[in-house]
């Protein structure tokens, strides 16, 4: 079972919409998937068509009492399962704030009472605080989305370093399995520069294909649906489903 | 003096870029204006051209001990100063986590210590958290900018409640000033229906003018420059300079 921490303290470079698509494609692919939202926004449960502040249980059940993980657990489509958030999520920073260690272990006391998948997705917050730490020591892998901007760029200097830190003092088979650009604009020679920079720097981390910008992807959503189930043609689906069959075959390159 | 804090908990709707470039245009029309970049990312610290892990002094230091408030000063325009920020901010959090309701008028305890300022435009990270609470605890206004998406939109109703509780626990004065709309893009339905949808429900609060989708404005903080100073006539440039009129206006609509 692959755990992937998706991750940027960068705000809205697109964790929530790879999670929400790269979980939909993977599942199509065969795999059996749960992702799980771990933002407070609870943007990825609300992709999905739920209402947030409706849900009894959501993973901060899973975070209190982690013996009632799998009843948290949502079927939303054919092996695709959801653990939901909502905001009182933010309660788990005050709840575990003293405990700093241990503190950050309490998302892998849940992950162990879960079984049967072959892929963990997990939407972290953009902020580098508890819920991002807990992510990182309860994955097996880190995904980057890379929006093709300056300061997304410039997130991965704040980044790296807290994954070494995780690697070397809670998880030590934590691995960064690769970064997805995200939001690329072919048109705009930012884009372009950010790719060509990162495609640079991080050589064979850098996934082949990109999320081009593709307004399908900021609407579907709005239907509770993945991009791929309003509208399979659009370009955006097709990064997705493309950028799924890289991270199934393990490679970035 | 106006204290306006400049926050949303969604991230990449365009909080740095509107205080780097409020900021800016307000100083410009002649106001003295103070920006304080109040985010650990300190992205208006790199938007302005400073290396932040090069900083000896910082928000954090004032934080720590608020009469050095005025030695972490930094000027960068004529009648522009900015507190800076670095990634030691994110210390903040733990250092003062636990005094809840003492430890978020932490920043107002700094800003007592300046005077001078016509206007003062705090920006804040993607959180609900520390760092946002003690903005609105030490703010006059609010100013939200909405990126015209959904979870943006939806990101609101989660606001709202804080800013109440702030108000009625720690700052009585603190009022909702306005709501701009930013990466506005007239060829697609979504941001059409969104812009609709807040001027329906928040009428009268969200402000006439509009941030366009406009990539001069993701440049400029390559070049340590707000987007006036790259390209005064582009479409972000014309937008900050009628939006800083309305903000001074004192008026939404
Ligand atoms: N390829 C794309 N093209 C157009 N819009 C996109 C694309 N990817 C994401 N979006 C939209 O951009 C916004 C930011 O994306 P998203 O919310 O997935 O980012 P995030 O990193 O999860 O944000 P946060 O930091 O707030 O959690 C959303 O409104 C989303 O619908
Ligand atoms: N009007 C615009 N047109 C094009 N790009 C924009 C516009 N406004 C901001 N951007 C770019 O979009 C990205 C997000 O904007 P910005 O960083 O200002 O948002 P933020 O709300 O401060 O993000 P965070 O939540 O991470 O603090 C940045 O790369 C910025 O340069
Ligand atoms: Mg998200
Ligand atoms: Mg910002």
């Amino acid at each position: 079972m692959k755990i992937y921490a998706v991750a940027s303290q960068k705000g809205g470079v697109g964790k929530t919409s790879l999670v929400q698509n790269l979980g939909y494609e993977i599942s199509q692919a065969g795999k059996r998937v749960l992702i799980i939202d771990f933002d407070p926004q609870s943007n990825l449960t609300f992709g999905f068509g739920l209402a947030p502040e409706e849900l009894e249980k959501t993973i901060y059940t899973a975070l209190i009492e982690p013996k009632k993980t799998n009843s948290t657990i949502i079927n939303i489509r054919k092996r695709l399962d959801l653990i939901p958030a909502s905001l009182d999520l933010a309660g788990a920073e005050l709840a575990f704030a003293g405990a700093i260690l241990d503190g950050y272990s309490k998302l892998r006391e849940v992950i162990k009472q879960i079984s049967g998948y072959d892929i963990i997705l997990i939407d972290c917050p953009p902020t580098l605080g508890f819920f991002t730490i807990n992510a990182l020591a309860a994955a097996t892998d880190v995904l980057i989305p890379l929006q093709t901007h300056a300061y997304a760029y410039k997130a991965i200097d704040q980044l790296l370093p807290i994954i070494e830190q995780v690697r070397e003092r809670a998880n030590p088979k934590l691995r960064l399995c690769g970064i997805v650009l995200t939001m690329f604009d072919v048109r705009n020679n930012l884009s372009i520069a950010v790719a060509d920079q990162a495609r640079k720097r991080f050589d064979g981390l850098v996934y082949e294909n990109v999320v081009p910008v593709n307004v399908r992807v900021a609407e579907s959503p709005l239907d509770g649906k993945a991009v791929a189930e309003v509208d399979p043609e659009s370009r955006g689906s097709r990064a997705y489903r493309a950028i799924a069959k890289e991270v199934l075959n393990g490679k970035a390159k």
